[in-house]
């Protein structure tokens, strides 16, 4: 299971 | 011109060391209201969030709004001179390129001054979401601490569930399994040993436990840790400095 990256939580789309 | 004095200056000597295995370099950011920082790790896995407020420092004053890039590394290495008892004071002309550190002993008979050059950090300030979370839970830090290094010495993550009455933490490995449970217990006689469960949602979620274990660095900065947790979104890791602030860190589940 890969680890997610924080990006896709916070950034802005 | 920035200039802030902290009376207990061992607090300042605590977030750093608790921070800079994380990050390498960040933005301090300081304004009216305070001193700040934000910062995600280098692989973007996890964040953490300093705030400092203006009147939780003895002395506070912030003309304009000015962010000081330091390497953490660096600051940890000037921080390590002040005496644990000693009172912190730093000082950044507006445009200047340093930061200046005074350490004073208590009896003010030591009186020390270091400069750190200061940086340009491209970083890039996130918006986090307000969130109203599935389940919020108080531990001992410091047993949150342990069961965070027990645990990494079986597995690589770690679920956590919690329920109305309880949170559990769960591993698994090569050698075996293990898991823990702390049983809500809002203990009157000793309120640091407290553990208090606020639950809309049971939530179960997994993280690497890698990360955890850094963040569990910032113990000594308070005697709870508040963990916060929704589905399917970052957990907080939130430690509350008293009449200062609060470091926290976000960490995405696997």
């Amino acid at each position: 299971m890969g680890q997610k990256s924080l990006d896709a939580f916070f950034k802005r789309p | 011109m920035f200039e802030a004095r902290l009376a207990q200056g061992a607090l300042l000597k605590k977030v750093v060391e608790a921070i800079k295995d994380l990050i390498e370099d960040a933005n301090f950011d300081c304004n009216n209201s305070g001193f700040s920082l934000q910062a995600m790790d280098s692989s973007h896995v996890s964040l953490v969030a300093l705030s400092l407020r203006a009147d939780g420092f003895e002395h506070y004053r912030c003309d304009r709004n000015i962010s000081m890039g330091m390497k953490l590394a660096n600051l940890s290495k000037i921080l390590k001179c002040a005496g644990n008892d000693d009172a912190i004071t730093m000082k950044s002309e507006d445009n200047g390129d340093t930061i200046t550190f005074m350490f004073e002993s208590p009896n003010q008979e030591r009186l020390s001054e270091f400069d750190l050059k200061l940086m340009d950090i491209d970083s890039e300030h996130l918006g986090i979401p307000e969130a109203e979370y599935d389940a919020t839970v108080k531990v001992p830090s410091s047993e949150f601490q342990r069961i965070v290094k027990d645990l990494a010495s079986i597995g690589d993550t770690v679920e956590i569930s919690v329920t109305k009455d309880a949170v559990k933490f769960s591993t698994s490995g090569d050698i075996g399994s293990a898991n823990i449970m702390c049983r809500q217990n809002k203990s009157v006689d000793k309120p640091e040993e407290s553990t208090e469960i606020d639950i809309n949602e049971p939530v179960a979620l997994t993280f690497a436990l890698r990360y955890l274990n850094s963040f569990a660095k910032a113990t000594p900065l308070s005697p709870h840790v508040v963990l916060k947790l929704s589905k399917d979104l970052p957990v907080v890791v939130e430690y509350h400095i008293p009449d200062v602030g609060r470091l926290g860190f976000y960490l995405a589940p696997k």
